[in-house]
């Protein structure tokens, strides 16, 4: 990873004698070329690099006996920053029952996350109602009453021939009606360039009022990460970002840039098929693996 | 581009962005850049139209990979194993397939081989209905390999000329369901001994550089015959795929741009290139 080449780096540059400001642009590109390796974004990787130059040209790092390590500590430190400091809670403060809508793209796993952050919840002694609103994919609604069931949490009972408004607004009753705490709604993945279907969230959310906008976004989404979150932004108002499929070996680049451009904390990450397969997301994890 | 006028520095770097915001990645992008770089210093290239058109034609080149044309008449049964990771779209991919060669006079069978995922048999068999083409299912958590020997003994019997099988989403990662694909495969090649006549691998246009590491472990575990690149109907370029096919050699099939049954296009280099290069 960037470790192993930056030894490299210095290595031949103690050869040279003192370390001089260039030494240390050779390194900052071998730190962008990771970082764009991680598909992080190119202007997010332009502008990130450019901010810990200043730093990385400065004494702690020309008078240090470890340069590269200290470089790395620089970078480190300002991806942690970057990607939010300390892990981002879910707000679920406001009346019963809190609703919690859940977006994104096609196939990046909201309706598994859905029944995720059910589980979760459920652990932590609430009592939570999943509701599908997807009714254009083939068998969708079943699949997430087939996951309620699986962890014992009520399913609203949609219907593939209602619209999505009717049935939002018909499971907020089912909900209170239930004694529910939360409310989980699942929506259609939906290309954030598609305008009806992105109008279609703008209602749902008039109608659902949510307490928390979750952009569901799979962890090996390359550059597009940055146009897709800036569009689901600007129309909704994202709260947070659940970053999917982490189990695999994507570096997920796609959480820093979403978050340099759009501020929306990552909140949790996916790690799994299985619906405990959930973990509040840590800045210095994702750090770590975004460096490689 | 931006009106710029000379081919210079500063145009490079331009290029360089649009390809890598493009996901071509880093190393693709500068062999690309370094060949056109070349080309324009040996033939003193002046114009700006002419460096476009060279770029265009060095993407295309790398894309066109030398195979057979794809021809499901050459077996019969002939069966078609569809893989990828999750959620890339696999199963409505195989939808369009299966309508794709209904239409060319093929008697298609689909097969239920996700046996995992919540109410993944269901979504295969709403797509079937949809095409009018049948059917193989068991109950969810049936073996897949069964369900497959199973589906290859009606093809014979019931004289389905065209097998296209569905497989539950997997992380290349995790060896234990690479293996599962492996077994699909033995158990396959018991009852046809071609078969599989060919693997599809579905990689997502929004897919980053880790479509390197999907291909790579895919094809090593498995062999792979084929690539479909799925949702270029957003805004995502798939600029991956292009070190992808020079570097492994498998031909892209087709291009999926949509949803819908209808939504399946055979893999074009010339159009791709364009698109990209916007
Ligand atoms: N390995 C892994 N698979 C995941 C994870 N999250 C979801 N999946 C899988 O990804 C695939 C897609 O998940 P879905 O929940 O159907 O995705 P979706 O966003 O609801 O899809 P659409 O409704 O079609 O937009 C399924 O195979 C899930 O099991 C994860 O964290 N890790
Ligand atoms: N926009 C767009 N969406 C697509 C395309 N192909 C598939 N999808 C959508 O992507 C989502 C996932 O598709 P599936 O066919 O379930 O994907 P899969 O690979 O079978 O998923 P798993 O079996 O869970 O691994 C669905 O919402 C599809 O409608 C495409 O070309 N364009
Ligand atoms: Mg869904
Ligand atoms: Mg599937």
């Amino acid at each position: 990873g960037l470790t192993s080449r930056f030894e490299k780096i210095f290595k031949y540059l103690r050869g040279q004698g003192k370390l001089t400001e260039s030494n240390i642009k050779e390194a900052l590109r071998e730190v962008r070329l990771a970082l764009l390796e991680a598909d992080v974004h190119y202007r997010v990787v332009r502008d990130f690099v450019k901010n810990i130059e200043e730093r990385a040209i400065g004494q702690e790092v020309l008078s240090s006996l470890t340069p590269g390590q200290q470089v790395i500590k620089i970078v480190h430190e300002e991806l942690i920053a970057l990607l939010g400091g300390t892990p981002a809670k879910l707000q679920l403060d406001g009346p019963p029952p809190v609703p919690i809508m859940l977006v994104g793209l096609q196939g990046s796993g909201k309706t598994t996350t859905a029944a995720k952050l059910a589980l979760m919840l459920k652990k932590e002694r609430r009592s939570p109602c999943l509701v599908p609103a997807d009714i254009y994919r083939p068998a969708a609604i079943d699949q997430l009453k087939v996951l309620g069931s699986q962890i014992n949490v009520p399913v609203y009972p949609s219907q593939k021939d209602l619209k999505p408004e009717e049935i939002v607004r018909d499971a907020i009753n089912f909900c209170k009606s239930n004694n529910c705490d939360t409310i989980i709604v699942d929506t259609a993945g939906r290309l954030h360039i598609d305008e009806p279907l992105m109008e279609e969230l703008q209602r749902l959310k008039q109608i659902l009022e949510p307490r928390e906008i979750l952009l569901v976004v799979d962890a090996m989404t390359g550059q597009d990460a940055v146009k897709v979150s800036e569009t689901f932004h600007e129309a909704l108002g994202i709260t947070g970002v659940v970053l999917t499929k982490l189990d695999g070996d994507a570096r997920g680049g796609a959480a820093l840039s979403i978050r340099a451009v759009t501020g929306c904390p990552v909140k949790f990450v996916g790690i799994g098929e299985k619906l405990d397969a959930i973990e509040i997301f840590y800045p210095d994890r994702m750090s770590s693996r975004i460096l490689g | 581009f931006s009106g710029r006028k000379t081919i210079d520095r500063e145009l490079f770097d331009e290029l360089e962005e649009i390809l890598i915001t493009s996901d071509v990645g880093v190393a693709a992008t500068r062999r690309l850049l370094n060949n056109l770089e070349e080309r324009v210093e040996r033939e003193s290239i002046q114009e700006l139209e002419i460096l476009y058109k060279m770029l265009e034609e060095e993407i295309i080149g790398l894309l066109s990979i030398p195979a057979e044309p794809l021809d499901p008449n050459r077996a019969d049964p002939f069966v078609i194993m569809v893989v990828g990771v999750n959620g890339v779209g696999k199963t409505t991919t195989i939808a369009k397939l299966a309508n794709h060669w209904k239409t060319e006079g093929k008697k298609p069978l689909v097969v239920a081989g996700d046996t995992f995922r919540a109410a993944a048999i269901d979504q295969l068999a709403m797509w079937a209905e949809r095409v009018g083409v049948p059917i193989i299912k068991q109950r969810p958590g049936a073996d897949p390999s069964a369900v497959v020997y199973d589906a290859l003994d009606a093809a014979v019997s019931r004289g389905y000329d065209l097998v296209i099988i569905d497989t539950a989403g997997r992380m290349h990662t995790k060896s234990n369901l690479m293996e599962e694909l492996k077994k699909i495969r033995r158990v396959m090649a018991k009852k046809i001994p071609e078969a599989p006549h060919e693997t599809f691998l579905v990689l997502d246009a929004t897919t980053g550089q880790n479509a390197y590491s999907q291909v790579k472990t895919f094809k090593e575990e498995i062999s792979i015959s084929g690539l479909i690149l799925t949702k270029l109907d957003g805004t995502a370029k798939g600029g991956v795929v292009i070190g992808i096919c020079h570097e492994f050699g498998i031909p892209i099939r087709f291009i999926g741009v949509g949803e819908g049954i209808e939504d399946l296009r055979p893999f074009q280099p010339e159009l791709f290139a364009k698109a990209l290069l916007g």
